[in-house]
C-alpha cells in the first residue's frame, strides 16, 4: 500500500468501468455471466503440418462474455483477472471480482522439425488453461 | 436475443491481419520467431524423428497420469542404457514406430526441450586400412535453445546381427570426444563412455555425451565430433561396419543420431509482447 503524495494532483484520467458482464451472478448488474469455452487450436488448419509433428493441435479453454478487459495480443489470461481484481478492490460496487482468472494450468508438449531438420520437443510447464473461475 | 447476439458476435471470422498476430502469438510461445522451413523430402522419417515421437507419445502419457515423475530407472536399465538396455530393445514387443525405447527416466520428466541432432559428416578408418579401425561423426549443435542448460546428451547407434561371427563373443564399444585436430597426427581424445555388448544381439546403443555437448555449448568452435572404436576381449580392433553398427548409408530407421535434453536455466519469463 502506497500513500498518495499529498500535492501529487489527481491524474486527468481515471480507471475504466467496465460494463460488467463478466459477473459470476447474472442477477448482479444484470449482465451476461462469464462461460467458459473451449477453443482448439488446429496445427493443420494453419498449414503448419509439414514442420509440427504432434500434436495434431490442442485445446484450452477461454472466457465467454463482455470482459471489459479482453484477451488481447499483448495480454494473457492472468494479467486480464489481475488488472480486474485491482479495479474490483478500488471499485468494489462497480466492477465484480475477477471470474476468469485460471485456477490451473497445464502443460503441452510440441513436437516440431526446425530448419536444419533435428527434431525438437518442446514442453511448456505451464501452458494450456483448463479450469478457470468461471 | 440481445445477449445471445452478444455472445455469438464474438465468433466471427479473423481477418487476414489477425490471422498472422494469431499465428504470430502461437510461434512465440512455441519460442520461435518464424515459422520453420524445414528441407524436404521429410518422408520417411528417420531415426530420430520415430524415437522423438515415440518420446513425445512417453511424455504425453506421463502427463496424463499428472503428479508421477517418469521413473524407469530400474533394475538393469542404466541411466543411459548399456548392455541391459540393449538387451531389452531387441526382446521387447515395441509399437510399430518403436525400434527405439526412449531414455525414459528423470533426465526426461525433467526436461524443458529436447533435441535431436542429425548425423551431418561420417569418415572412418575401415578394414582396407591399417589398425586401429575407427569411426567419426559430427553434429551440428549450434541451433540450441537460448536461456536452457544442457541436462544429459546421448549418442544413439543401432546394431544389426552380422554373420560370422561368435554370438557369445563380447564387444567393448568405446566413444570419445575429438579435442584436438592436428596434421599427420593422431588427434586427442577424450573417452566419454564405453559399453560392452554380446556380438549376438541386435538393438539401439544409448552412449552418453554429456560432457561434449557442455564443451561444444561453450565453445561451438571446438566440435570436432566423436570418435567410435570396437574392440574385442583380446585387445583386437574391429571395424564398426564389420560388427553390424549402422552409419549413414544404412536404412534411415536405423541411422545414428544424437539427442540432447535441456532444463531452463531460470525460472521462465515471458518477455512482453
Amino acid at each position: 500500500a502506497v500513500k498518495p503524495h499529498p500535492r501529487k494532483k489527481k491524474p486527468k484520467y481515471d480507471l475504466p468501468v467496465p460494463n460488467s458482464r463478466c459477473d459470476r451472478s447474472p442477477a448482479n448488474n444484470g449482465g451476461q455471466p462469464c462461460k467458459k469455452h473451449e477453443l482448439y487450436v488446429s496445427f493443420s488448419d494453419l498449414g503448419w503440418k509439414d514442420w509440427v509433428l504432434a500434436p495434431t493441435g490442442y485445446s484450452a479453454y477461454y472466457c465467454d462474455g463482455e470482459c471489459f478487459y479482453p484477451l488481447g495480443s499483448c495480454m494473457n489470461a492472468t494479467n486480464h483477472a489481475l488488472i480486474q481484481q485491482v479495479v474490483h478492490l478500488l471499485k468494489p460496487n462497480e466492477v465484480p471480482k475477477a471470474c476468469c482468472a485460471p485456477t490451473k494450468l497445464s502443460p503441452i508438449s510440441v513436437l516440431f522439425y526446425d530448419d536444419n531438420n533435428n527434431v525438437i520437443l518442446k514442453k511448456h510447464r505451464n501452458m494450456v488453461v483448463k479450469t478457470c473461475g468461471c | 436475443q440481445q445477449a445471445e447476439g452478444l455472445v455469438h458476435s464474438s465468433f466471427r471470422r479473423l481477418s487476414g491481419r489477425e490471422k498472422k498476430e494469431m499465428q504470430k502469438e502461437i510461434l512465440s510461445i512455441l519460442g520461435l520467431p518464424g515459422r520453420p522451413r524445414p528441407h524436404p523430402p521429410l518422408r520417411p522419417p528417420s531415426s530420430a524423428p520415430l524415437f522423438m515421437l515415440d518420446l513425445y507419445h512417453a511424455m504425453s502419457a506421463d502427463g496424463e497420469d499428472e503428479g508421477n515423475e517418469i521413473i524407469v530407472n530400474g533394475p538393469g536399465m542404466g541411466k543411459f542404457g548399456g548392455a541391459e538396455r540393449l538387451a531389452q530393445v531387441s526382446h521387447a514387443v515395441l509399437p510399430t514406430l518403436s525400434t527405439h525405447t526412449p531414455p525414459l527416466g528423470t533426465v526426461v520428466s525433467e526436461a524443458d526441450t529436447v533435441m535431436s541432432f542429425v548425423n551431418l559428416v561420417e569418415q572412418e578408418r575401415d578394414l582396407l586400412q591399417p589398425r586401429p579401425y575407427w569411426k567419426e561423426f559430427r553434429f551440428d549443435l549450434t541451433p540450441l535453445p537460448q536461456g536452457e542448460t544442457v541436462t544429459a546428451a546421448e549418442f544413439r547407434i543401432y546394431k544389426t546381427l552380422t554373420m560370422g561371427q561368435r554370438a557369445n563373443r563380447t564387444l567393448h564399444i568405446s566413444v570419445y570426444e575429438i579435442q584436438r585436430e592436428t596434421r599427420h597426427r593422431e588427434p586427442e581424445l577424450v573417452l566419454l563412455d564405453m559399453q560392452s555388448v554380446p556380438a549376438g544381439q541386435e538393438g539401439w546403443l544409448a552412449f552418453d555425451v554429456t560432457s561434449a555437448s557442455n564443451h561444444w555449448l561453450l565453445h561451438p568452435r571446438s566440435n570436432l565430433g566423436i570418435r567410435l572404436y570396437v574392440e574385442t576381449e583380446e585387445d583386437r580392433s574391429l571395424s564398426a561396419g564389420w560388427i553390424g553398427l549402422v552409419g549413414r548409408r544404412g536404412p534411415r530407421s536405423k541411422q545414428p543420431f544424437m539427442v540432447t535434453f535441456f532444463r531452463e536455466s531460470q525460472v521462465p519469463c515471458r518477455p512482453p509482447r
